[in-house]
């Protein structure tokens, strides 16, 4: 999958990945 | 509600107990993410309920390169906006408990 990390200066780490398509469209 | 087209939502369970909690933040138009996260969209962090402010994680989030600096508002507003709903869920539960 395309999940990737991103560790922030202040050390909060982000993880980063696809959104569900199901989500896409939600309203 | 004002629509932000982001959107926040728990990644885990909340049992209620723990300070610190698993969120997930996604946007409806990924034009509001930067370069490489465009083709992303979500993205989890964790959030300490007690200690931590939305608005600076939204300001983490601009610093990380996800956001644009004018998306930090309604970055950090959104956030908001989930927390105070948990906190309040968890004062429900507390009192309907008693």
């Amino acid at each position: 999958s395309a999940t990737a990390q991103v560790v922030h200066s202040a050390g909060r780490r982000f993880i980063v990945s696809p959104v569900p398509e199901d989500r896409l469209k939600e309203q | 509600a004002e629509d932000t087209g982001v959107r926040v939502e728990l990644a885990e369970d909340d049992d209620g107990k723990k300070t610190s909690i698993a969120l997930k933040l996604w946007v409806e138009d990924h034009k509001k993410l930067k370069g490489k996260y465009k083709e992303s969209g979500a993205i989890e962090f964790t959030f300490d309920l007690e200690k931590e402010v939305p608005e600076v994680v939204a300001q983490e989030m601009v610093e990380s390169g996800f956001f644009h600096e004018s998306d930090a508002k309604t970055v950090g507003k959104s956030i908001k906006d989930r927390v105070a709903l948990i906190k309040w869920r968890r004062g429900r539960m507390a009192s309907v408990a008693v």
